[in-house]
């Protein structure tokens, strides 16, 4: 069988209308805005404690509103990578 | 090898001399240091003002040997979300891995402590995002940590080298590496350099890893001391370029830092490479700031070498560069690096050109190999595409296959240079197939982009698959990035050069000026080679003395994925000579001489093939109507009669229409009643009994007349005593068989006797013998008559006569 998705409890999410709107969505639909990824603008990583920490399956609730508020262009549950030191 | 010398450079770091990659330390033995570390620090260049970050499980940034160096604007805990990447601690030493990496980069010099960095001045920082769950979200704030400040990002991790795994960045890591190359360092590119896989022993392939096999990454191999190839390497078409590392439990290792203050010979792998790559990297920056992400990567193409590194598969590309699938370009070295840097101008500007792109589908058949082309002209009518000169070559695939580890995939250049973007994997039993998979290869690097491109794919089964399964290509592009003009071969590129150290001792700290003050050398910077060249070599000169250096030929340039790629006086078998471009162009498979690279186009064919007069085409076989004859290796036509003949022209296999096989001839069909007679060429009457025959004896018929029988190749009126007639199914007369045994004459169905031989007795049919048996008493003619043995052919002599006159 192949390997498994493993989802988490992060998402990113792009929002264009700058970090107090992505803080203003994060808190209207349960997560907490940990700030931009990076350096790459109105990209912004979500943090939501209710959700399982870790999954095979991408958990459907409330927070799912997120993608389709009309002020967000994209969203992605992050999955968990299994990387390894050389 | 190179002759220790007494003037180089002495540390009192304590395990200085173990340090054999970086220096001689046996001033009465031959050494090996062909990365020419020690070189470049005698010109000066330590790294200085150049920021190098190690992305990992954190750095002890209070190593003795790193608290120098360390620059916290260098350093962020992702994991952690703070700015102290310190790692975290336990039982195991767990995370060891960072600070390993960043000792090798730009450990203090000269401070009698542990080892000395590549680049020893250079500021280290350490970006800590292994430590806990790893996502693109993670990735993506690592590789973008202050672009504008951390120059080199060194990465030696990846996705898991199971020989099962095909992965690479996220949305978001892609991202950042693509913001990283066009904005990070003011806008000249950050650096990334990868360390390449390390499943080796799982026969893993580094272009199923798309960190690796990125055009935005440097990917780094490992070879041991003595150039083999360490157990844990993996190759493909997308490594650049090699260091060396720890190998076999015979060879020297690597020393590096390690965790809780200490020093270690246990670091190996690809992880090794990484950072030593990016520390020389770091004293090419010092030597030209200005260099942008890919003039890195043109230098490191230019300057690494082949050496005495062991591959099987070294090849010269279109461009004249050695390149192999195990170590890219070669070992770098760190002194050419630098002296090219100096003065090293600019790259033209990248192109991209989308050269080919296919979405007819194609079955993936078991054992075959599927081949596919595409001329392009490398967008050559639309300018700010066009690519004359390829950097990286992207092959991008959507694939359905039962069993993935099954598939090999080659790339082939107009050039010839043959890339194989994916090896077969043994334990990679996916049925994902690929989906918009890029391979990215480097062999092509600096050959011209226009021309015909092939894409090869090959599904060799292994054992525990249905070999009824099949793959398929649903889609495949081809993509160019290089540039429209030469990179470095204009006429205003050879500057005049520094012919001195650019370094003054005041700009040095004092403890590090006096150690330079008694080894400062003022250095002819001679790098072109100045030795003879081939004679076969052109008035372009060469770069060394073989004919495989040359930059150009007197008389013809051979080119192949076998041969390579030398200037020779005259084409070999198998190729012709194109005079107009100087260059032998191969014939078509299986000439041996041609005058042109079409199937039609041969003048004499290789060993096993024949050559067909009328097409001048070489084939395996000969087509129907002709014959090989092995002697002239020729495909002779047969007698004009046969349709298919052996070894000679009259020796007929099968005959044309109106023609019958006589014999190993063809001859004319004759009428009925008559045959073909060779000696007068005419047909003649058989005899009157025949209706066919061979000759006109009466014992040479093949079909009788009507109303005669065939009889020992006979045609006969009736049967003689002891035959029966019978007719035969598909034959237009009778046939004359024996009756049983002892039978003189028997019933037209030849079942049953009607007159039996002198001292025989007819008994149901049969024809028993007239004696009598002596032993048949009552019980056992009771038997006989119980099994009914009277009744088989086969026991009818069993005394029957007797039991029955016995009654």
């Amino acid at each position: 069988s192949n390997p498994r998705t493993v989802y988490s409890n992060h998402w990113a999410v792009r929002v264009p209308g700058g970090p107090e709107v992505a803080s203003e969505l994060a808190a209207k639909y349960g997560y907490l805005n940990l700030g931009q990824v990076g350096n790459l603008e109105n990209y912004y990583h979500f943090y939501h404690s209710k959700t399982i920490k870790r999954s095979t399956y991408s958990i459907r609730g409330t927070h799912s509103f997120l993608q389709m508020d009309p002020k967000v262009e994209w969203v992605q549950q992050q999955e968990i990578k299994k990387r390894v030191k050389r | 090898h190179i002759r220790a010398d007494q003037n180089l450079l002495y540390f009192n770091d304590p395990t200085w001399s173990n340090m054999w990659y970086l220096h001689c330390e046996n001033k009465s033995s031959r050494c090996r240091s062909e990365m020419n570390i020690m070189a470049a620090w005698q010109r000066g260049y330590t790294g200085k003002n150049v920021v190098v970050s190690i992305l990992d499980d954190g750095v002890e940034r209070n190593h003795p040997d790193l608290v120098q160096n360390y620059d916290p604007f260098a350093s962020y805990d992702v994991n952690g979300d703070d700015q102290d990447p310190s790692p975290r601690y336990d039982a195991n030493n767990e995370n060891k891995h960072g600070t390993r990496c960043a000792g090798e980069v730009a450990a203090s010099a000269n401070n009698s402590y542990c080892i000395v960095g590549i680049a020893y001045n250079a500021r280290i920082g350490g970006i800590r995002m292994l430590d806990g769950d790893v996502t693109d979200v993670v990735e993506a704030k690592s590789l973008g940590i202050r672009p504008d400040y951390i120059d080199i990002y060194s990465a030696s991790w990846g996705p898991d080298d199971d020989g099962k795994t095909v992965d690479g960045p996220g949305s978001l890591a892609r991202k950042a590496f693509e913001d990283g190359i066009k904005k990070g360092r003011k806008g000249l590119g950050s650096i990334f350099v990868w360390a390449s896989g390390n499943g080796g022993r799982e026969r893993d392939y580094c272009s199923c890893d798309g960190y690796t096999n990125s055009i935005y990454t440097i990917s780094i191999s490992s070879t041991t001391e003595n150039g083999y190839k360490p157990w844990y390497l993996e190759e493909c078409a997308s490594t650049l370029a090699t260091t060396y590392s720890s190998g076999a439990f015979y060879e020297r290792k690597i020393v590096t830092t390690d965790l809780r203050q200490r020093c270690t010979d246990d670091h190996t792998g690809t992880s090794v490479s990484a950072p030593m790559v990016a520390g020389i990297i770091a004293l090419a920056l010092e030597a030209n700031p200005l260099l942008n992400w890919r003039d890195v990567q043109h230098l490191l193409v230019k300057t690494s070498r082949s050496v005495h590194l062991r591959a099987p598969d070294w090849r010269t590309n279109g461009a004249g560069r050695k390149v192999s699938h195990l170590y890219g370009f070669g070992l770098v070295d760190a002194e050419a690096m630098v002296v090219e840097a100096k003065k090293w101008r600019t790259v033209p500007s990248q192109h991209v050109c989308v050269g080919t792109s296919d979405k007819r589908p194609r079955f993936i058949r078991a054992d075959q190999l599927i081949r596919t082309t595409a001329h392009t002209n490398a967008c050559a009518d639309r300018g700010g595409q066009h690519v004359a000169y390829v950097e990286h070559v992207v092959v991008q695939v959507t694939i359905s296959h039962p069993r993935r580890g099954d598939l090999q995939i080659n790339l082939i250049s107009p050039s010839g240079t043959k890339s194989q973007l994916l090896g077969r994997r043994t334990f990679d039993y996916s049925n994902e197939g690929f989906k918009n998979w890029e391979f990215m290869t480097v062999h092509c690097w600096g050959e011209k982009a226009e021309g015909e491109w092939t894409l090869e794919i090959q599904d060799i089964p292994s054992q525990l698959r249905n070999p009824e399964t099949q793959g398929k290509l649903k889609e495949w592009t081809l993509i160019l990035y290089g540039t429209a003009e030469h990179p470095y071969h204009s006429a205003s590129f050879h500057h005049s050069r520094s012919r001195t150290l650019d370094i003054s001792a005041s700009d040095l700290e004092p403890s590090k000026a006096a150690v330079f003050q008694g080894h400062l050398e003022f250095i002819e910077e001679e790098d072109e080679y100045i030795g003879p060249c081939h004679p076969e070599c052109g008035d372009r000169g060469c770069d060394g003395p073989s004919e495989e250096q040359c930059l150009n030929c007197v008389h013809y340039s051979l080119g192949g994925v076998k041969t390579g790629r030398k200037c020779v006086s005259a084409c070999p078998s198998g190729f012709m000579a194109d005079v107009a471009s100087r260059r032998c162009r191969r014939c078509h498979r299986g000439c041996e001489t041609c005058f042109g690279r079409g199937q039609n186009q041969c003048s004499s064919c290789k060993r096993g093939f024949y050559f067909q007069m009328e097409t001048n085409s070489c084939t395996i076989s000969c087509s129907a109507g002709t014959y090989a004859d092995d002697s002239l290796k020729h495909c002779l036509k047969c007698h004009q009669n046969c349709r298919k003949c052996i070894g000679y022209p009259d020796r007929c296999a099968v005959c044309k229409d109106g023609f019958s096989l006589s014999g190993s001839m063809c001859v004319p069909d004759c009428e009925q009643g008559t045959f073909y007679n060779p000696a007068f060429m005419k047909c003649d009457k058989c005899h009157s009994s025949c209706q066919a025959c061979l000759g006109s004896g009466k014992d040479q018929c093949t079909q009788c007349a009507k109303d005669f029988h065939l009889h020992d190749w006979r045609c006969v009126p009736f049967c003689g005593q002891g035959f029966y007639s019978e007719e035969i199914p598909g034959l237009p007369h009778k046939v004359c068989r024996r009756c049983e045994e002892n039978c003189v004459s028997c019933e037209a169905t030849g079942k049953n006797c009607v007159r039996c031989k002198e001292g025989y007795s007819l008994l149901s049919g049969s024809c028993v013998t007239n004696h009598t048996c002596s032993n048949a008493d009552e019980m056992f003619c009771e038997m006989v008559k119980s099994s009914k043995l009277c009744e088989r052919k086969l026991f009818i002599q069993f005394c029957c006569r007797t039991c029955l006159l016995a009654g």
